[in-house]
């Protein structure tokens, strides 16, 4: 199983339309590797993005140095996995 | 589990399992309930479609599909429910049995198998399909990007490593292909509803046009009912709109493509996760979606009842 340790998934509130335009611009750096679960749309509307763990200190770099705020929504995604994997086993083994 | 009685809806199932649960809830309801093979995916695995159905021949019919997107498990868990809770209400509730008795169901649980058994055994954020694309290592297209209509144009990527690539050309995934062929071949669908995850949204044409659908007036009105009757179970807050208005451009998507065959009530739910776990929705929340997601289904289903085309 493909293991998701360290990465993250930033919901990024982007104030105006420039700064929608500016996350796009992260969407095609493809050495990023990131999975955009809600894509980029207009500002208001939430954009989560699952970040592999080495690509987090630049994504966040870029992120506040262009002023877009975000949070944090999930601190690691494997650790949800588990969580989910361990439900699914307990019902199994019930 | 020994019957569709034990089974726990209340937790996420593998695909076996998934299969399982179908044959029981067909040898326990053979009178309402049959499984149709509508085709084998990419690695070869059978795609299967639920049909209820109280008698007649080719009657006018809804169709409902989950899983389209294999990570969105919330997906195919409320479709397995869904599965039950019509052997369920047909003769108990009286405006459901009155749509089953004059119209057919189709539940495809499990749209994306192959990508469905790769989130549980590889990657559990595995969204697209699993086929090859040639002098491409990257593995697999959107299926929901992948059907005839705007097919290609902008909202869809040409990139083979992106996750919303749209394949070389329309209908190229078995999977989408399959469909297409049942739905042509049956002739007779009326409604169609594709269920996704997540951010709460009930979308109807266009995806791929920013040019109102004619029976744009229709759909609103029956996308604010709908997502009226959603919210009233547990308050979970709902957007509904044309696809390109309410999130962005989308071309090849499924509904425009059945829009397009003439299935006037086409839509596409975005289920919830109303709190910030993503496509990781707790199993705890599979029943209260699932539930609050039939009653917006009802009333679609209602309305094509009623509205005869």
């Amino acid at each position: 199983n493909e293991n998701f340790v360290g990465h993250q998934v930033l919901r990024i509130s982007a104030a105006n339309e420039a700064q929608v335009q500016k996350v796009k611009e992260l969407e095609d750096l493809e050495h990023l590797q990131l999975d955009f679960w809600r894509d980029p749309v207009r500002p208001g509307i939430p954009i989560d993005v699952r970040v592999p763990f080495t690509s987090i200190q630049s994504v966040k770099v870029f992120l506040e140095s262009h002023g877009i705020n975000y949070e944090i929504m999930i601190e690691d995604i494997q650790t949800l996995l588990d969580e989910e994997q361990k439900q699914m086993s307990a019902f199994q083994a019930r | 589990a020994l019957s569709t009685k034990t089974f726990n809806y209340a937790t996420y199932h593998t695909l076996d399992e998934i299969y399982e649960f179908m044959d029981l809830l067909v040898t326990e309801n053979p009178q309402l309930v049959s499984k149709i093979q509508i085709g084998n995916t990419f690695e070869g695995r059978p795609i299967y479609v639920l049909k209820f159905s109280t008698g007649g021949t080719n009657r006018p019919a809804i169709w409902i599909d989950t899983g389209i997107h294999s990570r969105e498990w919330v997906t195919q868990a409320s479709g397995v429910w869904f599965a039950k809770k019509i052997t369920e209400d047909y003769g108990q509730d009286a405006a459901f049995t009155a749509i089953l008795d004059n119209m057919d169901i189709f539940l495809e649980i499990v749209t994306n198998p192959d990508g469905f058994a790769y989130t549980h055994k590889t990657n559990r954020m595995w969204r697209k399909t699993r086929s090859r694309t040639q002098g491409s290592l990257c593995v697999g297209v959107d299926p929901n990007r992948n059907w005839d209509a705007g097919f290609g144009l902008a909202g869809a990527s040409s990139n083979p490593c992106s996750d919303t690539y749209h394949g070389k050309f329309a209908n190229s995934e078995v999977e989408v292909k399959s469909i297409v062929d049942f739905v042509t071949n049956h002739g007779n669908i009326k409604a169609f509803i594709s269920i996704h995850s997540y951010s709460q949204l009930l979308l109807y044409p266009y995806g791929y046009t920013s040019e109102p659908a004619p029976d744009k007036e229709e759909l609103d009105q029956l996308a604010k009912s709908a997502v009226t009757a959603l919210t009233s179970l547990y308050g979970t807050k709902y957007k509904y709109g044309s696809i390109i208005d309410t999130i962005y451009q989308a071309s090849g998507s499924t509904v425009d493509w059945t829009y397009s065959q003439g299935i006037k009530y086409s839509f596409t739910f975005e289920l919830r996760d109303t709190g910030l776990r993503g496509f990781l929705l707790p199993a705890s929340q599979i029943i209260p979606t699932a539930e609050e997601t039939w009653l917006a289904l009802l009333t679609i289903m209602d309305h094509t009842f009623k509205h005869p085309y």
